[in-house]
C-alpha cells in the first residue's frame, strides 16, 4: 500500500514507504528495481517483532470511514476497538484516544475491515474461514469482513473483541507466543466468557514499554461488616488506590487491579471531590467507625450504608468542615493521613512533620508535631522519603504500614513479636524499611486515557 | 446482504464464493508454511542473476503476484538453509522420503509449536489445525529478517526466556465480569 511517508522520529525501525511511480522501463532493471523494491517492501513488513514499535505512549486510532464492517453497527465496531485499546492501557503505560479529526497521517494506528483485496492491501483476504485478520508494523490493522464477527457474549462467531486485542498486540510490537492462554497464540481460540489479558502477556508488553509508574493521592482499605445468612457478622474489606480523579481496585489474591478499572472517582464515591481527594481515613474501634475523605482544607465524612457522603455530622455540623474545626492543631492541606488502631491516633503528614492525632481525646498527641524521620527512623541510614509523603496505608493483606511516594514505597518495620522483630531485634520503633518499588507489590496499576474514563 | 435468519444472525449463510481455500493437500500444506514463515523464503542475495536469465518475456508478465510466484516456483532447485530442526527424538512415521527436507522440517515446526505430535507428516491433525481460524502475521520471522537487524533478533531472544517462563508466584485469575 501506497501511505503517505510516516515520520521516522516517533517509530524506531521504520523505513520510508515506497511509491509506485518509480518503475522502470527497460527489461532487466525493471527486474531488478522490482526485487529491490519488493525486498523493500518486505523490509517494511519485516517486522521486527518483540520490539517497542512506538517511541510516545499517547496513541491515536481511528476505525477508517472506508473500513466498516456490514456485519456490525458502526457504534458496536468502535465501542468494540475502543474497549480492546483500554484493555491494552490497563495493563501498560500507554495510552489510546479516538482520533476522527487528525489528518490521517496524523493517526498511529488505522483499522478497517475489507474483504478479498482491501484497503489498497497487498496481502488479500481469503474468505470466511482461517485467516480473519493481519496487522502491518506500521500501524495497520485490517479484519476479514468475510469472518462472522461478533460483539463480545453475543453468539457464536468470532469475537471481534479477540481478534482486534490480538492484533493490537502485533502493532505495539508483541510477537506470535505459543502459550496457553495467550491472546498472541496465532490461531483463535473462541472466546471463553470474561477473556482478559493475562500475567504473561501483560508482562510480555511491559518488556516493552516499561512498567506503569505514578503517584498515589491515597490507599486505603474500605472495611465492611456484613451478614451472613447464618447471621453472623463478617468483616470484609477491600483495597483501593486513588490518583487524581480516578481509582482502582486492588485483588490482593490475584495481584492485579480489578478487570475495568480506573474508574473515574464519581462512579464509585458519591460526594466527594471528583478532581481527587488528599486522604481517606478510616477510624475504627470500640467507639467510632467513621470515614473520613480529605482535601484542601476541608473534609467528608462517607456513609458507608447509603454509599453516599453525609451532609450533616452528629453534632449537627454540615459537611464539609474545615479540617482545623474537627482536628484541632492539624494543619491544612495535609498530603496523606492514616489511622493506627494500636495507639488511636490519625497520624497526618505534612512536609517534613507529622501530627499525631488522638481521636480519643480530640486533640494533637502531647510531644506533636515531630519530624517525619524522627517518629519513623530509617532502618537503613539515608534511605527514607524525607517528607511530602503521597500516602500512607495500613494494608490488612500485608498487616503493615506503608508510606508511599512517588513510585516508591517503605514498609514500617512491625512492632512486638513480629517477625520484622524476631529476625533484627535492634530495629528502631516505626522504622522504615529500605524502600522498594510499588509495582513490586502491586501490580499493574496503570493509567488510561481519561476520555476512556467511564463517567 | 449474507443471509440470515435467526436474531443472533448465528445462522449467517457464507456464499460459497466468500470460502477461504482449505489446506487439504501438501501443495497448500507448503503454501501455508511459506505464508506464515515456516519455510525460510529464497535468500536473494544467494541468487547469482547471469545476463540472460530466460525468463520469460514481458508478454507473459501479468503483475507482480505471478510474476514472483513464477520465480517461486522455479526456485525449489535453488539451495535453501537448513531451518533449525530440533529432532526431540520422535519415531518419524516415515515421511515421503522424495519431499523436500525443507517441508518435512518446516512441518515438523508447525507441529511443534501448535501441540501436535511431530511427524513431520501431513496427517490429519495437522490438516485441521492448518485450517482454524488464526491471525495473518506470519508466526516465524524468517532467520533472514532477523540477521539483517542483529539488534531486534537479540531482543526476540530477550523476550523468548520471559515469554516462556512461568509468573514468579501462581496467579490464578479469577475471570470476573468486567
Amino acid at each position: 500500500p501506497i501511505r503517505p511517508p510516516t515520520t521516522a522520529t516517533d517509530r524506531p525501525h521504520q523505513s520510508p514507504s515506497t511509491t509506485a511511480t518509480d518503475r522502470p522501463h527497460q527489461h532487466q532493471s525493471r527486474l531488478v528495481s522490482l526485487l529491490s523494491k519488493r525486498r523493500q517492501k518486505r523490509h517494511v513488513r519485516r517486522h521486527a517483532w518483540g520490539n517497542m514499535a512506538f517511541s510516545k505512549m499517547v496513541l491515536k486510532w481511528r476505525l477508517i470511514g472506508e473500513g466498516y464492517s456490514s456485519q456490525l453497527t458502526i457504534q458496536d465496531q468502535r465501542h468494540i476497538i475502543r474497549l480492546a485499546f483500554r484493555m491494552w492501557s490497563e495493563v501498560s503505560p500507554l495510552e489510546f484516544v479516538e482520533d476522527t479529526l487528525s489528518p490521517l497521517e496524523d493517526v498511529d494506528i488505522r483499522l478497517g475491515f475489507g474483504t478479498g483485496r482491501h484497503l489498497g492491501c497487498n496481502q488479500k483476504f481469503d474468505g470466511t474461514g482461517r485467516e480473519f485478520a493481519h496487522a502491518w508494523f506500521l500501524g495497520d490493522i485490517h479484519f476479514d469482513d468475510d469472518e462472522h464477527f461478533t460483539a463480545p457474549n453475543t453468539g457464536s462467531g468470532i469475537s471481534l473483541l479477540k481478534v482486534a486485542v490480538h492484533e493490537i498486540g502485533h502493532v505495539l510490537g508483541l510477537p506470535h507466543i505459543y502459550r496457553t492462554g495467550s491472546i498472541m497464540q496465532p490461531s483463535y481460540l473462541p472466546q471463553e466468557s470474561g477473556f482478559e489479558i493475562n500475567w504473561m502477556d501483560r508482562k510480555a508488553i511491559q518488556h516493552l514499554y516499561g512498567g506503569c509508574k505514578g503517584q498515589f493521592n491515597t490507599v486505603f482499605d474500605w472495611i465492611r461488616k456484613e451478614r451472613t445468612q447464618y447471621g453472623e457478622v463478617v468483616i470484609r474489606f477491600n483495597t483501593y488506590f486513588m490518583r487524581d480523579g480516578w481509582y482502582w481496585l486492588y485483588e490482593n489474591r490475584t495481584n492485579r487491579t480489578r478487570y475495568g478499572d480506573p474508574v473515574a472517582l464519581q462512579v464509585g464515591w458519591h460526594g466527594i471531590p471528583t478532581d481527587g481527594v488528599d486522604a481517606c481515613v478510616h477510624v475504627w474501634n470500640r467507639n467510632t467507625d467513621a470515614v473520613y475523605f480529605f482535601k484542601g482544607t476541608q473534609y467528608w465524612e462517607y456513609d458507608d450504608g447509603k454509599d453516599q457522603v453525609l451532609t450533616v455530622d452528629p453534632e449537627g455540623h454540615r459537611y464539609p468542615r474545615l479540617i482545623s474545626e474537627g482536628f484541632p492543631g492539624v494543619p491544612s492541606p495535609i498530603d496523606t493521613a492514616f489511622y493506627d488502631r494500636r495507639d488511636s491516633y490519625i497520624y497526618f503528614f505534612k512536609g517534613t512533620n507529622v501530627y499525631a492525632f488522638d481521636v480519643t481525646a480530640n486533640s494533637l498527641a502531647p510531644g506533636f508535631p515531630r519530624k517525619i524521620t524522627a517518629v519513623f527512623p530509617a532502618v537503613v541510614p539515608g534511605d527514607h522519603p524525607g517528607g511530602n509523603i503521597d500516602a500512607s496505608y495500613f494494608s490488612y493483606t500485608h498487616n503493615a504500614v506503608f508510606l508511599f511516594k512517588d513510585a516508591q514505597f517503605w514498609r514500617v518495620a512491625a512492632a512486638g513479636r513480629s517477625r520484622d522483630r524476631w529476625r533484627r531485634p535492634s530495629l528502631p520503633h516505626n522504622g522504615l524499611m529500605p524502600h522498594r518499588e510499588v509495582g513490586e507489590q502491586w501490580f499493574d496499576i496503570c493509567n488510561v486515557h481519561p476520555s476512556a474514563l467511564k463517567v | 446482504e449474507k443471509v440470515f435468519h435467526s436474531r443472533d444472525h448465528s445462522d449467517l449463510q457464507i456464499p460459497s464464493s466468500h470460502q477461504a481455500e482449505l489446506i487439504t493437500d501438501k501443495e497448500t500444506a507448503e503454501l501455508f508454511l511459506s505464508r506464515y514463515g515456516f519455510i525460510r523464503p529464497v535468500n536473494w542475495d544467494e541468487v547469482q542473476f547471469e545476463e540472460t536469465t530466460g525468463i520469460s518475456n514481458d508478454e507473459d508478465f501479468t503483475g507482480e503476484e505471478d510474476f514472483l510466484s513464477g520465480i517461486q516456483e522455479g526456485d525449489s532447485s535453488l539451495s535453501r538453509a537448513e531451518t533449525d530442526d530440533e529432532d526431540d527424538g520422535e519415531d518419524e512415521d516415515s515421511p515421503n522420503p522424495t519431499e523436500s527436507q525443507a517441508f518435512i522440517s518446516a512441518l515438523r515446526e508447525f507441529q511443534k509449536v501448535s501441540g501436535l505430535s511431530v511427524t513431520g507428516v501431513f496427517d490429519d491433525a495437522t490438516k485441521v489445525a492448518m485450517n482454524k481460524p488464526r491471525c495473518g502475521v506470519p508466526d516465524k520471522e524468517t532467520e533472514m529478517d532477523a540477521t539483517d537487524d542483529a539488534h531486534d533478533s537479540t531482543n526476540l531472544q530477550a523476550l523468548l526466556p520471559l515469554l516462556l517462563t512461568d509468573p514468579p508466584e501462581p496467579s490464578p485469575t479469577t475471570a470476573t465480569d468486567r
